[in-house]
């Protein structure tokens, strides 16, 4: 896994990704 | 302690599906931190955005924000309970989380609301570890 790979995706991905596996209530 | 190449969770404390993690280390104190999957996510982080002694917590609900490279991660606390120590040192050098998400690099103590602290709704290290590893398979 790539260090410090959030940067590298672009904001839709990481606003899916950090939604499904970062769930805050 | 389970392993996902680089990526390690030790097994002696429970893990929030946030990817932060709690630790009960005595009389009614736990210890919180982020994970190592979290930590090389976000790779150095810059700054963390922290709630201070005295204020209470819910489990699911934001605990810190992490600010990195002009992103921001909020993360959920582990476990409902009440700030009582925030780790002065990491709050102050947050690049050493890169070197010790656990030990060292704690970031907050909490008072948890009651005995169950630590069970309900967590992952033991085990199970931690296949929820990091469809994480990974996503990426």
């Amino acid at each position: 896994l790539m260090e410090g790979i959030a940067k590298y995706l672009s904001e839709a991905q990481w606003e899916q990704f950090r939604k499904r596996y970062f769930p805050v209530a | 302690v389970s392993r996902i190449g680089p990526i390690v969770l030790p097994a002696d404390r429970y893990y929030h599906p946030g990817h932060t993690w709690a630790k009960p280390v005595g009389a009614g104190e736990v210890l919180v931190g982020l994970d190592a999957f979290a930590r090389r996510i976000v790779g150095d982080v810059r700054a963390i955005d922290l709630p201070s002694p005295g204020e209470r917590v819910e489990q699911g609900r934001r605990l810190w924000t992490l600010r990195f490279d002009g992103r921001a991660l909020d993360q959920p606390a582990p476990l409902d309970g009440e700030v009582i120590e925030v780790n002065e040192e990491i709050l102050r050098h947050p690049e050493r989380l890169r070197e010790d998400p656990y030990e060292r690099g704690w970031i907050l103590k909490v008072r948890p609301r009651d005995e169950q602290c630590c069970v309900a709704n967590l992952f033991a290290s085990d199970l931690a570890k296949k929820w990091v590893e469809l994480a990974i398979q996503d990426l």
